[in-house]
């Protein structure tokens, strides 16, 4: 199971509908200070279920949804999408008989959310449930966002029980 | 999931001493058990770099302590591959020398699993696969463009 | 001393716009207090990079948290010169373009004040008026050696 | 004012007494992880008049000791003495006469520590006192620990108080 692509359009600092594709093996996404980087990773984590949008580093759901720059307004909402290959089957039986899996969420700033996974309506618990048995359902070993590398080892020693847990 | 859990710790302890040698170049490291009973007890971080005596890991450098996380992370990685990972720029308070031998082991693990780094680091841009760039030509708004190295 | 604080952060938020226009090559930053009564209130930062609407700080990229952070410790300086001062790898998370204004401004607070400051970018190396070169040849022992770069 | 040297022996990774020049503008200290960087900005606030080892990195008095490697034994004692120029004046009147003035501090395993300003005994009191109108003093801006630059900008409006009441 590897990303295939992800789309993003009104989230964050991405007013304008991209495709970022990902080859297998090593993709670097490189650019200056500043210039939307570690919003990608906000977007990842998002579409895949993260539900406080403190953990994207914004205080509510507007931080999510492009709020306008010198030259363009606000938008009214955000979505993403990501494309999810699934030859090795990981993905759980409901999914056995798709080679590839779509997961989409949009937000609107009157607060409404919407999932859909294969262009079907879906609920936050439908995703996360797709997502928690692979590993990458938690965010403790998977994604490691800037700044927290050192984080495993300052934490405390029951903080890094979680960690065992979710590789057992 | 006592066994499960007991099993998958001794898995990642064999690892984990493996890969940090592989990183710092020797050493040795270690997870150990805060109590008896695995279900109660937390887990503390043993390590010492090479020539080093061994130490409580609070007195590590910025450096090391990143790698020994690196470390980590990649030995669970080898139990449990991911069938992705997002790095945020982990590389940045490495040493040049300590950079070539996360890259080394970066490529190694990416013949079975999908990585996607974010670095400012030249070495680690060169020895990536793809590169997708990104700019705020417009300021405030981040566009993806080609990237020639 | 109510008089004395209102005059210094006057002082200190006129250079802290200067400075981060210095830095950033545009955009602007302000101190706010957050209550009517200097004593009584907390500081908020209040800034945008150039061509960015006017945000909460906390939005800030990991580059651009630290290049404010570093321009209002610099506007402090302007205002109080600290005998010396010591920045321990301040220039990690900026990029190429950010480390040069970062060392262009650092060069000139330098001709009255003294800087030591630890970093693993060869740009500021260069930049720097003297080296000291720390090694540990034998292991666990840290010494002392010339650097030419 | 100026640092003209600091000189560390037995303290943290430097079992070897060693004299670090600092002439005027900018030094920088390079090497490779782990080789002893940062110990050396725990010197300099140690001999300042830091006194909580959490603040260094440390959890007891024994954390500022040499404790040994693979060939060498632990050491009994760090001391650390830094060298001041005082051609401005700025030191409290009282060193109004000198033009350069030494601060040092000992550490023993046994716990006692010791001071001494130009090579007579002083207490703590004695010492934090000399560097408190400085602007050295605490710790807020002229010292910037590794890791700590986005400090100012994430503290809490309150905390960033701290820093002007000591500017004013
Ligand atoms: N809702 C939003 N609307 C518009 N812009 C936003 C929004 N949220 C964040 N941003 C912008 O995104 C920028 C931060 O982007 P990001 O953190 O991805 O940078 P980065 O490329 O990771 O940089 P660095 O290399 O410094 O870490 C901020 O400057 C902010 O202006
Ligand atoms: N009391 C002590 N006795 C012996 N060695 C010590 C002591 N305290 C710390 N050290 C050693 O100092 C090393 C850390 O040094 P320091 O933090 O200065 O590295 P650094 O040069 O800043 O590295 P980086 O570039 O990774 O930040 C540790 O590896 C530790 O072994
Ligand atoms: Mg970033
Ligand atoms: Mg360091």
């Amino acid at each position: 199971m590897n990303i295939k692509s992800l789309t993003v359009h009104g989230f964050k600092s991405f007013p304008e509908r991209t495709i970022f594709a990902f080859p297998s093996g090593i993709s670097a996404i490189v650019g200056p200070n500043g210039c939307g980087k570690s919003n990608i990773v906000d977007a990842i984590r998002w579409v895949i279920g993260e539900h406080n949008t403190r953990h994207l580093r914004g205080t509510g759901l507007e931080d999510l949804i492009f709020n306008g720059s010198e030259t363009r307004k606000p938008m009214g909402m955000a979505e993403v999408s990501i494309v999810l290959t699934n030859e090795d089957g990981r993905l759980p039986a409901l999914y056995r008989n798709f080679t590839e899996v779509e997961v989409k969420r949009c937000v609107y700033r009157s607060g409404e959310s919407e999932f859909f996974i294969n262009k079907v309506p879906a609920r936050l618990k439908d995703v996360v449930e797709l997502f928690s048995d692979t590993g990458i359902g938690r965010r403790t070993y998977s994604i490691i966002e800037q700044g927290q590398v050192g984080w495993l080892v300052t934490a405390k020693p029951e903080q890094r029980k979680a960690m065992l847990e979710e590789a057992a | 999931t006592r066994e499960r859990l007991g099993e998958t710790f001794e898995e990642i302890n064999k690892r984990f001493d493996l890969v940090f040698q592989r990183l710092f170049n020797g050493g040795r490291a270690e997870l150990r058990l805060t109590g008896d009973d695995l279900l109660e007890s937390g887990i503390e971080i043993v390590a010492s770099p090479p020539g080093k005596r061994l130490q409580n890991i609070n007195l590590f450098s910025g450096g090391e302590k990143a790698l020994t996380a690196i470390a980590l992370i990649f030995s669970i990685f080898l139990i449990k591959p991911s069938p992705f990972s997002v790095l945020d720029e982990v590389d940045a308070p490495l040493d040049d020398v300590n950079v070539e031998r996360f890259n080394m082991f970066l490529k190694e693990l990416a013949q079975d699993n999908q990585f996607i780094v974010i670095t400012h680091n030249k070495r680690t841009m060169e020895m990536a696969d793809s590169l997708l760039g990104i700019t705020m030509e417009e300021a405030g708004v981040s566009k993806l463009v080609t990237v020639e190295l």
